[in-house]
């Protein structure tokens, strides 16, 4: 599985 | 997480924090788009789907529900407060933003980083942010007098991409693999946006002037 992109921005 | 992100999530509550201190204390919502508060209702509500699937830290999760929050009680405020929705120009406030939504939909169906439902929805709603403020840009024009708080409102509302730019700016050059063209290209349009009503902002700020935006 293609590692998610971080959503860690608001 | 760096200052200029922090610096662009402060500005960004700031805004919102200005806009409820308006409507809530004045009861007026006097030269505010009711369509950029909508837009901007529908951009979190897409972006921030995942609040329920994934955690990242209390900070992101606080400010999704404050963006959250703050977004949907103003578009509340503005259409059925019984003070409120009578300060709400709805003559001039003629902006047909439903034609942002779709255009905004079908882009993110076409280019986006996956094709997954919360993907392409996220994808959406950064390119409805970047075009939300058009509606709120247009009813300034109209508006003559444009009151303090309403033109701070707008300078914090665009200021904030343009720390999140820098951020992006920062992560690229100390991250590696941290490239996100969609993001960036989205964050640059929406900052360009608000050029001619920065120009004019700081020019009513240095003459210590009304601010009025030319017809």
């Amino acid at each position: 599985l293609t590692q998610s992109y971080k959503k860690d921005e608001l | 997480m760096n200052i200029f992100r922090l610096a662009g999530d402060m500005t960004h509550l700031a805004s919102v924090l200005v806009l409820l201190l308006k409507i809530h204390t004045i009861k007026s919502c006097a030269g505010v788009s009711l369509k950029t508060q909508e837009l901007y209702a529908i951009v979190f509500a897409t972006r921030y789907l995942d609040i329920f699937t994934s955690f990242y830290s209390i900070y992101n999760t606080l400010m999704k529900l404050i963006f959250l929050g703050s977004s949907f009680s103003i578009v509340w405020y503005m259409r059925y407060h019984k003070t409120v929705r009578r300060t709400y120009d709805r003559e001039q406030d003629t902006f047909r933003h439903w034609f942002l939504v779709l255009p905004c939909l079908l882009l993110a169906l076409l280019i986006h980083e996956k094709f997954t439902f919360l993907e392409v929805l996220w994808t959406f709603s950064l390119y409805l942010e970047a075009v939300a403020i058009l509606p709120q840009l247009v009813l300034l024009q109209r508006t003559r007098n444009i009151d303090n708080l309403t033109g701070q409102y707008v300078f914090l509302l665009g200021g904030y991409r343009g720390f999140y730019i820098l951020n992006w700016i920062y992560r690229y050059l100390t991250e590696p693999h941290f490239v996100h063209w969609i993001t960036w290209i989205a964050g640059l349009v929406q900052t360009l946006l608000y050029a001619d009503f920065f120009y004019y902002y700081f020019q009513s700020w240095k003459n210590n002037k009304k601010l009025q935006l030319p017809a």
